[in-house]
């Protein structure tokens, strides 16, 4: 049972977009996949049509529920999701008052059925839902943006691993940048994407996934893109990305 | 003296992007414009090539240093910029402790010379430093993606600043939408468009920005896209949307 966090505390890189996504290609290829929206925000669960639901991952985190009573069954996807909603907001202060409040997520994440992946998708920040993330996980994918601006939120991305990788979590490996959202035609985008290769010890994907408007449309239908638009390009992406992931993530 | 949010707590709308670009076009225009990064992520900052400096925004609300000599002048650019470091992270969680917590960048952003704008980049969540900022300003701008995720945050967006409005600032105003990255073959941004118009009592601004990669690029030389790269169509936008901005703002 692999935990991927699916982290980048840069705005709008594609995150929650790829938390589903590679989810539903996992599930398409027989993985029992979990997917988990730790965003207060809830942008995940909004998009996979979720707006009612018993209980949230702030009641996991605070104890009040166990992990298993949480689990939403998405049929059409054919994947499972702990929802959120934006209680999570203050769930993340109270946590801030316990002693080991990294290790929450990972203490009260328990009890779950035998699922092949569980893909966290984390909030724009490094507050610490997303370090509770990345304490409970053995890999992570980054996704980013080939612009300038991702390339500053890079190295703190970085940092923030190697801190968590020493302090809290050892076998914590960074899986690869996926580069998001890509124009192939812009020169920025390959100037960014070799700028990182040639500076920063992190693998880079092969596989990207190129700007497409069905991906933007899928959540107003709750759908992954990939059962909203499946001869969409943003879905043929992803269908290669988690090709490349499952070959990867051994 | 006019102190301006630029606000979204979705990621990655364009609210940096617009901060500059709309400082540095009324700059352009005699004004005299105070940008306030209050991001721990520092993307303001780090887009104008400021990557040393004596004090921060963080320094500020501590009440360590006075506003005044927290100010950074840019020569080229012709605006001032208080910039902020990750050390604000912190800073937001002591802040926290505080009584009349909401108010402190009020109370500490004073003794500054008159400048005609103060405009306030907010990081991407509903933390205590965008409700500070909501609470000392005057008007809201609002830079939305048009896409379906965007509108999920919208109604958040509203709520909050309702909220404020009656609880801690009476006067706060929305001046309006801005559409941002907006690719106009798209049928999806002008459905987006259309149902804000239609379900939401929020004014959209008439200009709106197009994807454009010179936007993309500008940090990348410590530019504003409105110095970088003046004939581009991202800054031909923002020069459009700040004489729209002027006409609205009295
Ligand atoms: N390949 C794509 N092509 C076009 N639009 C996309 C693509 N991927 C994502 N988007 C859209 O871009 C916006 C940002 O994507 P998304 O919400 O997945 O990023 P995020 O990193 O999760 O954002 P946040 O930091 O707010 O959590 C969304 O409106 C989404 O629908
Ligand atoms: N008009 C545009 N055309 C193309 N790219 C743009 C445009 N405006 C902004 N960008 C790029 O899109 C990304 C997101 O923009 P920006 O950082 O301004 O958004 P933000 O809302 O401030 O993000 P965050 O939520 O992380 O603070 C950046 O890499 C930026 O350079
Ligand atoms: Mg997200
Ligand atoms: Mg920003």
């Amino acid at each position: 049972m692999k935990f991927i966090s699916i982290v980048n505390q840069k705005g709008g890189t594609g995150k929650t977009t790829t938390a589903i996504s590679l989810g539903a290609v996992l599930a398409q290829k027989g993985r029992k996949v979990l997917l988990i929206d730790l965003d207060p925000q809830g942008n995940l669960s909004y998009s996979l049509g979720i707006n009612e639901f018993n209980h949230t991952i702030g009641d996991v985190l605070m104890g009040d529920v166990a992990a298993k009573e949480a689990i939403v069954h998405l049929k059409e996807e054919g994947l499972d999701i702990i929802p959120s909603s934006i209680d999570l907001a203050n769930i993340e202060i109270s946590i801030a008052q316990i002693e080991e409040r990294e290790l929450q997520l990972k203490k009260t994440l328990t009890g779950l059925r035998k699922y092949d992946y569980v893909l966290i998708d984390c909030p724009p920040s490094f507050s610490l839902l997303a370090v509770n993330s990345l304490t409970v996980s053995n890999q992570v994918i980054i996704p980013m943006q080939m612009t300038a601006l991702s390339l500053q939120g890079l190295d703190l991305i970085y940092s923030t691993i190697v801190q968590i990788k020493s302090n809290l979590n050892p076998k914590l490996k960074i899986l690869g940048i996926l580069p998001v959202m890509v124009d192939k035609r812009r020169k920025l985008s390959n100037e960014i994407k070799a700028y990182i290769e040639e500076n920063f010890d992190i693998k880079m994907f092969e596989s990207s996934i190129r700007n497409n408007v069905k991906a933007a449309e899928a959540p107003s239908f709750g759908k992954s893109v990939i059962n909203y638009a499946p001869s969409s390009n943003s879905a043929k992406d992803y269908q290669a990305f988690g090709n490349e992931f499952l070959l990867i993530s051994k």
